[in-house]
């Protein structure tokens, strides 16, 4: 899981079974104390493996929107909740936005999630028993041994391995962020991507998008593209296709605060 | 219950705020520019604790903090 804070806006994404959406109000309410007020919110997921394990809100997708409805100020008055379908009935992406006003700043966020990983690649974020390491040194190694640094070189990386198994790394390149997150079990094998981009920024998305999936050689992959001022999604298919991954389903619709969102899935031949 | 292991599709909240006074919305008016990176790391555990996760690393730069979470 991982938490960034920049100036003006905080973004937290956490696995597991955490209740997400317990951080609204405390968020608020420490923000007003240093003069801020909230302009806008997006919350955005995929379909849970585990579905019936997950704690109130979470419960379900209407539960999450009631929720974020009642703690958040009149003053976002634009609000929007969606579900994105696929042809995949495991794959599905839910959005929700709410804003004081319709501003699309000119940033893309890409929100990509794997399953199925490649069994070799997956077995590279176990640790190695007693392997006298701690998250952190045991966290380089993974990032070294899967040529993960490679997809930004110009990143500095804060990565870390858990015990038995798992890895989470944050990349910092400037004012963008990027971040993995790996759950290597088999049976429910899980590796997550995302990263930010600006006008300029786009023209990488394809480069960096073979490199994520070179790294984890998914049988599944849905990449959710959000973008205002840049249609970086049409880059995904030319750049994921080569590398044996068919596009299966691809929708897209707008939000007030967040412009448009485009949800594209992808399996390999092998499917 | 089927059986469970951990969940790795990912929850994610993203939240953008603003100064009161629209004038200060030029960032260097929000106290030297850090806005919300002057959460102290006290208040940034309790949200964290709401949300059942703690830091385990964290680096930043001139732009952004960054902090490693486990659940």
């Amino acid at each position: 899981s991982s938490l960034f804070v920049y100036p003006d806006k905080i973004i937290i994404k956490t696995c597991g079974t955490t209740q997400l959406l317990k951080s609204v109000r405390p968020l608020i309410h420490h923000a007003r104390h240093l003069g801020l007020s909230l302009s806008s919110v997006r919350y955005t997921r995929g379909n849970y493996i585990f579905p019936e394990s997950q704690p109130f809100p979470h419960t379900s997708f209407k539960d999450e929107v009631v929720y974020l409805e009642d703690s958040l100020p009149n003053s976002l008055r634009f609000r929007k909740a969606s579900v994105m379908p696929s042809k995949i009935p495991t794959h599905s992406w839910h959005v929700f936005t709410a804003s004081t006003e319709i501003d699309l700043g000119d940033v893309f966020t890409i929100e990509i999630c794997m399953t199925e990983l490649d069994k070799v690649s997956a077995g590279k974020f176990f640790r190695r028993p007693s392997d006298g390491k701690n998250g952190d040194s045991a966290g380089k190694e993974m990032t070294e041994a899967t040529a993960i640094g490679n997809i930004n070189p110009s990143a500095l990386i804060c990565d870390y391995a858990f015990d038995p198994c798992g890895y989470s790394m944050n990349g910092i390149d400037g004012d963008r962020y990027s971040t993995i997150h790996v759950t290597p079990e088999d049976g429910y094998s899980y590796a997550s991507f995302e990263t930010v981009g600006s006008r300029h920024g786009g023209d990488d998305i394809a480069r960096v998008l073979k490199k994520v999936a070179q790294i984890f050689r998914p049988a599944t992959m849905s990449v959710s593209t959000t973008s205002a001022g840049r249609d970086v999604w049409g880059r995904v298919a030319s750049a994921l296709e080569p590398l044996g991954l068919k596009r299966r389903s691809c929708a897209a619709d707008e939000f007030p605060s967040a412009g448009t969102v485009v949800y594209q899935t992808f399996t390999t031949r092998r499917k | 219950m089927a059986v469970s292991g951990f969940e790795g599709f990912e929850k994610r909240l993203e939240l953008h705020f603003f100064g009161d006074d629209p004038t200060e919305m030029d960032l260097n008016n929000l106290g030297r520019g850090l806005g919300l990176r002057r959460l102290d790391f006290d208040s940034l555990q309790q949200v964290l604790h709401a949300v059942q996760c703690t830091v385990v690393s964290a680096v930043g730069n001139l732009y952004f903090d960054s902090y490693v979470l486990s659940e």
